[in-house]
Parts: C-alpha cells; sequence; structure tokens
C-alpha cells in the first residue's frame, strides 16, 4: 500500500513487499519507456503477446519448431503502428513510440476482453469523437 | 461505445434476465454484501434500458453466472494473478462472468483502499460486456477498458447510456436530465 499506483515496484521491492504484490504482470513494461522504432530491447516480445492479447497485433503463437520468429525484441514497423493504434484508442498522442503516458496505460489493470476483435475496432469511431470535442 | 462483432444482444422476447454467483467459485466476503453489489451493478443497467435483472434460485439455470477463478479456469481466457487483468465476460447470450479470485477486492461496500479494486466498478463495466457493448475510448465511460486500484467508477455516463439504450431500448422512466450520468467521475478511495 505504500507504493504509489501506476509506479511499478522498484527492484528492491521484491525484498520487502509480500511476494503476490511484488511484481505485477506489466511491471516490467515501464522498463521500456522511451523505446521506438529501431530498438532492440528486452522486453519487446513481452509487450508484443500483451498487444495480440487485447487485440492490437496479430501473430501465430508457435512455429512447428514451438518458437516464433515475429516474436522478436524488435521495435518493428507491426510494434510501431500497433502502438499507435493503441495510443489512437485511449485518446493519447499517437506516436508510435513508448513514451511515459503511454506505458502508464498499459500497466493500469484492466478487463481481460481484447479492444479489437477479429480485426475490428470500433473503440475510438464514436468515443474518439467525443474526447475531440471535450478538447475543443 | 462500441458493439461486439455482428452486434449481438440478448433476444427481444427476453428483456428479463437471471443471475447467480457460483456457490463453489467466490471469496472470502460477506454473501449478503456481495449480493448487494451485484445487485447495484445490475441495477445501473436496468435504470436506464427496458432490461430487468433477478437474481436465480439456482445458479446452474441462470442466464448470467459469475464465478471468481484463479490462472487458468477452463475458458483459455487464464486470469495472471494479482493486478494485470481482473476480470472478463462474454458476449451475448453466453452469460459467463469471470472475475480474478487472486485481486484483492474492495468487497465490503467502502470505497476501495489503495491497492484494492472496487468490485462493483469492474461489476457494472463487465455487466457491460454481457449485455453487448465493447469497449469505449471516452474515459469517464463505464466500458473504458481500465481502472486503477484504489478508485471506484460506477455510474454511467452518457456514451454507456447511449449505446446500451440503442440496443434494448430506453426506460420510460429514465430522465436524461436528472441523471448523473452525464458527469460520472471516478472516486479515489484510500490514498496511495
Amino acid at each position: 500500500n505504500f507504493l504509489p499506483k501506476n509506479i511499478s515496484s522498484p527492484p528492491w521491492a521484491s525484498n520487502i513487499l509480500p511476494k503476490n504484490i511484488s511484481s505485477p504482470p506489466w511491471a516490467s513494461f515501464q522498463n521500456l519507456t522511451g523505446c521506438h522504432m529501431g530498438d532492440h530491447v528486452p522486453g519487446l516480445a513481452d509487450l508484443k503477446r500483451y498487444l495480440k492479447r487485447f487485440g492490437y497485433m496479430n501473430f501465430p503463437d508457435n512455429d512447428t519448431n514451438g518458437t516464433n520468429a515475429n516474436v522478436t525484441d524488435d521495435f518493428d514497423d507491426s510494434l510501431e503502428w500497433a502502438i499507435k493504434t493503441y495510443q489512437k484508442n485511449f485518446n493519447l498522442n499517437p506516436t508510435g513510440s513508448l513514451d511515459i503516458s503511454t506505458v502508464n496505460q498499459i500497466v493500469r489493470p484492466r478487463c481481460g476482453v481484447p479492444d479489437i476483435i477479429n480485426g475490428t475496432t470500433t473503440m475510438n469511431s464514436s468515443g474518439a469523437a467525443h474526447a475531440n470535442d471535450r478538447r475543443l | 461505445y462500441s458493439y461486439f462483432p455482428g452486434s449481438p444482444s440478448w433476444p427481444s422476447n427476453k428483456r428479463q434476465l437471471t443471475y447467480a454467483i457460483s456457490p463453489a467459485d467466490r471469496i472470502s466476503a460477506d454473501d449478503a454484501t456481495l449480493r448487494s453489489i451485484f445487485a447495484r451493478a445490475f441495477e445501473r443497467w436496468s435504470n436506464v434500458t427496458q432490461l430487468t435483472f433477478v437474481e436465480a434460485a439456482e445458479y446452474s439455470a441462470a442466464d448470467i453466472k459469475i464465478g471468481f477463478y484463479s490462472g487458468d479456469h477452463g475458458d483459455g481466457e487464464p486470469f495472471d494473478g494479482v493486478l494485470g487483468t481482473l476480470a472478463h465476460a462474454f458476449s451475448p447470450t453466453s452469460g459467463r462472468f469471470h472475475l480474478d479470485a487472486a485481486e484483492t477486492w474492495a468487497a465490503d461496500g467502502n470505497l476501495p483502499s489503495a491497492g484494492e479494486i472496487d468490485l462493483e466498478s469492474v461489476a457494472v463495466h463487465e455487466i457491460g460486456h454481457l449485455l453487448g457493448l465493447g469497449h469505449s475510448s471516452v474515459e469517464e465511460a463505464i466500458m473504458f477498458p481500465t481502472i486503477s486500484s484504489g478508485t471506484r467508477r460506477v455510474e454511467l455516463a452518457a456514451d454507456d447510456v447511449t449505446g446500451i439504450q440503442l440496443l434494448y431500448g430506453a426506460n420510460p422512466n429514465y430522465n436524461a436530465s436528472s441523471s448523473s450520468s452525464n458527469s460520472a467521475q471516478e472516486e479515489k478511495g484510500g490514498a496511495a
């Protein structure tokens, strides 16, 4: 309870926090803050799996060898496109990079229902209009 | 607001839906309080639509089946422990509503403390899915996909109301101008 919300557990926290709250599933994504197109950073493959889970990327889980060549730690075109789509859905500046506001949104607890189902997103079609109205 | 692909909804001859909490898959919380939390959550949707909800006498016969589960619970969407994914629900007319038992649920009717997830907030959101709503980009909307721990968001926003009324019609007694739904906001519970 002493950790501010939206802040991942610092490395030392695992020594003093109860085990079940020391590492929320997506806390490690905080380490990816600042990543952008062309980077190769350990952990980007996990972010791709997160984005796939919620409908923003599409790749097979495994190839015949049990691995997936598409899931690398490379910040590639498909990841940039997925992040831009995510940013639009969440009314964030669609930079395509992992700026701090995007990462803070990604690590928030959320509903398990995907934002994009069968490649179709209507999430931002009406909502973004409202959001834009609000800003205006 | 958005809908699931194909805009599935409950059939027009079914405007009263029954729900029940699994007797086997529960969290340790006072039964009456738990039931009242879900009753309030359903009532928020019935207040604005022509749908009504009643608690079923038998779990197996309920249209909407609510349960708290840990990890892999057999639907291909395993829960991931504390925080991360909090709950999921299926589109009409599945009626399956699953919550992650590993969360520290604020299920006592009070505002959540820091680190707690407000059960009623999540329940109102998931009921939206059970009725056919997808996620919304409107941050004040119940159907916005994320919620911080220690906060509470239970009031339907205008975006939620518009979306659900297009599926099921408006409650004749619903008065948008006297509703707080145009100014739904997140309440913060205990300080972080």
